[in-house]
């Protein structure tokens, strides 16, 4: 049978979401050491901590109005980290 | 706003166009460049000068993809636009534009002015705002380049940084101020603070007035704000780094340039009375978040903390303000004291004493 329209996206979208949070909500200082670790956070709470900054509905899920503000064009600095 | 601090170490700065895009002339980088800066050293006592070879403090650039030794890379058309380092050696400091934009002085594709400012704020040790009316938001948005691109919490958030610029005009009066402002019978439609500045309003006009050095300066109220009516009857600043206009039974709202949206509106939003049809003067008390409004011998109190019009007012301005039994034409504070004029007297009042401390002449500010 034919994909559902609605599934046809899920992928990119998945990509997306993983690509724009690796790129902008993966890095915070490191209290202890003064320099960086790599954010063990899951892409649930990145994408909470997205979806607070940017005044969006935080359920830490990839809703359609997340996923068109992160299709927006926009500076490459990370939001989260320095 | 956010910081990444520390800030440059010095006032002076270097920049240095490495290339530039095929997109614009070269004449109109340089310019776009060059005016994306002055919105940064309007605010702060920085300075930027160009040069054309070595390492200046900010390198700019225009690149694709993988470019150079820089560890971040560009994706292509649309999605990130530029990208810039904080303050430092090496990378710090430096801009790098995606080429595969279309960069543009206008409204289609990118603004280039626009996104320089923004970059230029990263250079300077801003990190991106959750304000989305500040040019340090990180999605792009594309604004008329005569307006001027900052919001309060980006000039908020570069002078957490590096203060604010000198308070010299560029050209101290030669003289004092000219016999017009100095006439014995000078009175005002309105004044208000802005933030360290007094603006003086008189049918088209304002008057800027640095009290810490008696500098003057005349505009038109247009040059600011040109959506304001000439004979603004009151005007004051709240806590929010924010002046209200009054004309009539309307008020605006504005936040450095810019007038808020949905405004002019009816002053019966601030919880006045239908039969109030004007203000005549008012002022916030910034030791206590209190707003008092005149009206012929009334006054009313709005709580700015609450955003409303308190209860048991009006009361007889006589009655609280012993001394000021005139109409006032025009009211501001000034390091605690509040400043009522009527004609071309003004009256200095201490408002926790409540007293008045002297009478002066209304020009006293102008340098006569």
């Amino acid at each position: 049978l034919p994909v559902h329209p609605e599934n046809d996206n899920k992928e990119d979208d998945a990509k997306l979401v993983q690509d724009y949070l690796n790129k902008f909500y993966a890095v915070e200082p490191d209290p202890n050491q003064l320099g960086w670790k790599i954010n063990a956070e899951s892409t649930a709470e990145k994408l909470q901590k997205m979806q607070q900054f940017f005044g969006l509905k935080v359920t830490g899920k990839p809703d359609t109005e997340t996923l068109e503000t992160m299709k927006k064009p926009r500076c490459g600095v990370p939001d989260v980290g320095l | 706003y956010g910081v990444t601090l520390p800030g440059w170490k010095k006032a002076k700065l270097t920049y240095r166009i490495v290339n530039h895009t095929p997109d614009m002339s070269k004449e109109d980088v340089d310019k776009a460049i060059q005016k994306a800066f002055k919105v940064w050293s309007t605010v702060t006592p920085l300075i930027f000068t160009r040069i054309h070879e070595g390492i200046a403090d900010i390198m700019i650039a225009f690149g694709t993809k993988a470019h150079g030794h820089c560890p971040r890379y560009f994706d292509g058309p649309l999605g990130v636009l530029a990208h810039a380092f904080p303050p430092g050696s090496g990378f710090g400091g430096d801009v790098h534009f995606d080429e595969d934009e279309d960069w543009t002085t206008g409204s289609a594709g990118f603004n280039l002015f626009l996104v320089a400012a923004h970059e230029f704020g990263h250079a300077l040790g801003l990190s991106h705002s959750n304000d989305q009316g500040a040019l340090m938001f990180p999605n792009y948005a594309y604004v008329s380049p005569s307006e001027f691109p900052l919001s309060p919490d980006d000039i908020s958030g570069i002078q957490s940084i590096y203060g604010s610029p000198p308070n010299v005009p560029d050209k101290r009066p030669a003289s004092p101020t000219s016999p017009k402002t100095c006439g014995s019978q000078i009175s005002f439609d309105a004044i208000t603070t802005l933030r360290r500045e007094v603006i003086f309003l008189k049918g088209r006009h304002l008057w800027r007035v640095y009290p810490d050095n008696s500098a003057v300066e005349r505009e038109l109220i247009s040059t600011f704000w040109p959506i304001l009516p000439p004979g603004i009857e009151a005007a004051y600043e709240n806590m929010k780094d924010q002046i209200l206009f009054f004309k009539g039974n309307k008020f605006w709202v504005i936040s450095g340039y810019q007038v808020l949206l949905g405004y002019p509106k009816n002053i019966n939003t601030l919880g006045f009375p239908k039969g109030i049809k004007k203000i005549d003067a008012a002022v916030c008390n910034k030791n206590t978040g209190k707003t008092h409004l005149f009206i012929g011998d009334k006054y009313w109190r709005f709580d700015e903390n609450s955003q409303s019009m308190e209860k048991g007012y009006p009361r007889r301005i006589v009655n609280d303000f012993p001394g000021i039994s005139q109409k006032i034409d025009a009211v501001f504070q000034q390091k605690g004291l509040f400043y009522f004029f009527h004609g071309s007297k003004q009256w200095e009042f201490d408002p926790t004493a409540k007293k008045v401390i002297r009478e002066i002449k209304s020009n006293s500010w102008f340098n006569c």
